[in-house]
């Protein structure tokens, strides 16, 4: 019932094609993973896409519209989505408003809101993984990274998020976090759509860590309790954080909900920074302007 | 459902598996929150 | 858990099951005869006793002789997980991949020690308790070629559905819960005994058709009832029963007031009696 007429990119672990469901004439991408690829079988990521696609359907999150097997490969078709933020970003062309922005970021928050009342924890959010639909919908994509939420007294490995979106806790090597990494990482994203340029661009993981407290201020046991237990906490310099007039005049654009917004999402301590939910009834989006409708953005 | 069929009210809990893990340096830098964990299983109990 | 693939495709009535594993049955019986009548017709040298043997041994097996024959492989994964120390989400998920296949497949096309590995390796990725394949086969003294053939088949099966609800996080919701709705009125060391038994029960019922009939949360109810049916009653009057405005009526003969937290009334479209009596359902299965 599929056709693959174009080959769209390839990956570590698949080949995307475009093409078509022949049935509703709907434009797809089939995502074929190679299963030779991986020496342990079904490869970690193509197993997690489909384990959590399968029990998400809401409209910021891409849409797993089949899978199947075919000559030894497994299939993902996905809805086709030609377009992504990091795209529109980079693209100075393209000028965008504080409104358009405010779209972009509330169904960012939504999609991410439907996973973590799932459960689900994406652990990879960044531009490029926020498609575009040809309707301007925003939707959530690559959940090669996702995981359950951790039972209690589960490790995690610290080594996810790509750098520049990656949260403080996940710097310091921390096991046992929570769905706050996400949260930092809408944070960082909702300052490059202000900025245009990427925020927190550390050269490497180290890096990485002394460009966040540069810009955002070294936290202390005082604002977040035992961070001064991480091994390679004593090696790092000690910044101060930013004043708010700082902060205005690194975001010109933003109003003084917007830096609330965006200050809430990158709160240091991972226990006080906002959930999903808090960040939805912020006071942003309930100000002027109103978000783009979706059918009007860039 | 905008009714969830449970109140989460952490201090009602003696549950002391959960509050030997908050009470972890690890865990506390970690940013753990036990009322994810609470909010968890309570919706497990009711979905 | 509506929206959930575990309720979407791999819920079914009592009916619904039976059919599907009858159907199954039967058409795998027809492939088997199909196959053994080519044979005779292809071997028209047989002896009489040979026939007589064909006709005698090579009989298909019963729908009920297949289910028992999963079954007692389910117990094995059951048992080899715990010889692998497996965390119980994954042996509850390993179990959940082993019995679904088998409501696709007839133990007459693949036999079941074939998928036992397989399930058990593919709900450790899914879990994220990952072990290489390599180190797997060796704990498991198999060949890696021989899961990896089959964690595909198991995949497909599924319907590339993974993600499992078990009964064991709803049973520490109520645990929480149960402690909220009836508080001051349970000891602790008492419902940590509960706890403990209730999940020694949900574990056996992993192995029962129970997981196709009901929710995780009406399993962990009914094993509760089992455990303690007073407790376990009483703490659905509280938080499920009739509405304050009848309850006052009945208290106003008389009857200390209870002093259950009156906010614990949240309006919920639950029926007590129904639930009860789904769960009394659902207890007499497990029993």
């Amino acid at each position: 019932d599929y056709t693959k007429e174009k080959k769209a990119g390839e990956g570590t672990y698949a080949v995307v094609y475009l093409g078509t469901k022949k049935s509703t004439g709907r434009s797809i991408a089939v995502k074929e993973i190679k299963t030779s690829q991986f020496k342990d079988g079904l490869d970690m990521s193509a197993l997690r896409e489909v384990k959590f696609l399968q029990e998400l359907k809401h409209v910021n999150v891409i849409e797993l519209v089949d899978v199947f097997m075919a000559n030894d490969n497994l299939n993902l078709v996905l809805e086709f989505l030609p377009a992504d933020l990091e795209i529109i970003i980079k693209d100075t062309s393209i000028m965008f408003s504080p409104a358009d922005i405010k779209s972009w970021i509330l169904m960012t928050l939504r999609g991410v809101h439907h996973c973590h009342r799932n459960f689900i924890l994406h652990r990879d959010l960044k531009p490029n993984n926020l498609l575009l639909a040809p309707d301007g919908q925003l939707k959530i994509a690559d959940f090669g990274l996702a995981r359950l939420m951790a039972s209690p007294q589960e490790i995690l490995t610290s080594n996810v998020v790509t750098r520049w979106y990656r949260a403080p806790e996940l710097l310091f090597g921390a096991k046992h976090y929570t769905s706050a990494v996400d949260i930092w990482s809408v944070g960082v994203i909702f300052a490059e759509l202000m900025l245009r340029i990427p925020y927190l661009p550390g050269k490497d993981d180290v890096d990485q860590i002394n460009v966040t407290f540069r810009a955002l201020g070294t936290p202390t046991d005082a604002d977040w309790p035992e961070v001064s237990s991480f091994s390679n906490y004593n090696k790092i310099q000690i910044y101060p954080p930013p004043s708010r007039e700082e902060l205005r005049r690194r975001f010109i654009a933003a109003t003084e909900n917007a830096l609330e917004l965006i200050s809430g999402m990158m709160i240091m301590n991972p226990k006080k920074r906002w959930d999903a939910v808090k960040c939805l009834q912020s006071q942003y989006f309930q100000e002027l302007p109103e978000p783009t409708l979706p059918q009007d953005l860039p | 459902d905008l009714h969830k069929r449970y109140e989460l009210v952490e201090n009602e809990y003696n549950d002391s598996f959960i509050r030997d893990l908050q009470k972890k340096k690890e865990y506390i830098a970690s940013g753990f929150r036990a009322d994810f964990i609470y909010d968890r299983m309570l919706t497990e109990a009711f979905m | 858990y509506r929206h959930s693939s575990q309720y979407r495709l791999w819920s079914f009535t009592k009916e619904q099951l039976e059919s599907r594993r009858r159907a199954l049955n039967v058409k795998v019986v027809d492939k088997v005869n199909e196959k053994l009548q080519d044979i005779i017709s292809k071997h028209n040298d047989l002896s009489q006793e040979e026939l007589n043997a064909i006709n005698e041994k090579a009989v298909p097996v019963t729908m009920e002789e297949e289910l028992k024959f999963v079954n007692f492989f389910a117990k094995k994964v059951q048992s080899f997980c715990h010889s692998l120390n497996l965390p119980t989400e994954v042996c509850a998920t390993a179990i959940s991949f082993f019995r679904r296949f088998f409501l696709v497949n007839s133990t007459m096309e693949i036999h079941p020690k074939h998928i036992l590995l397989a399930s058990i390796f593919l709900a450790c990725k899914s879990e994220n308790y990952f072990i290489g394949i390599e180190a797997f086969a060796k704990k498991t003294k198999s060949q890696p070629t021989t899961i990896l053939k089959y964690e595909f088949d198991v995949l497909e099966s599924l319907q590339f559905t993974l993600l499992n609800h078990h009964p064991y996080r709803p049973l520490h919701g109520f645990f929480l819960d149960i402690q909220y709705i009836l508080h001051g009125k349970v000891d602790l060391n008492y419902m940590g005994q509960i706890y403990t038994n209730c999940k020694r029960r949900i574990t056996e019922t992993l192995l029962t058709d129970v997981v196709y009939h009901y929710t995780p949360p009406q399993i962990t109810l009914a094993c509760l009832l089992i455990d303690d049916e007073a407790l376990t009653l009483k703490y659905l009057e509280v938080k499920f029963g009739s509405p304050p405005e009848e309850q006052k009526e009945s208290e106003t003969e008389g009857m200390k007031r209870e002093e259950t937290p009156s906010d614990t009334k949240l309006p919920s479209n639950l029926k007590l009696q129904t639930l009860t009596a789904l769960i009394r359902e659902c207890q007499a299965m497990i029993l």
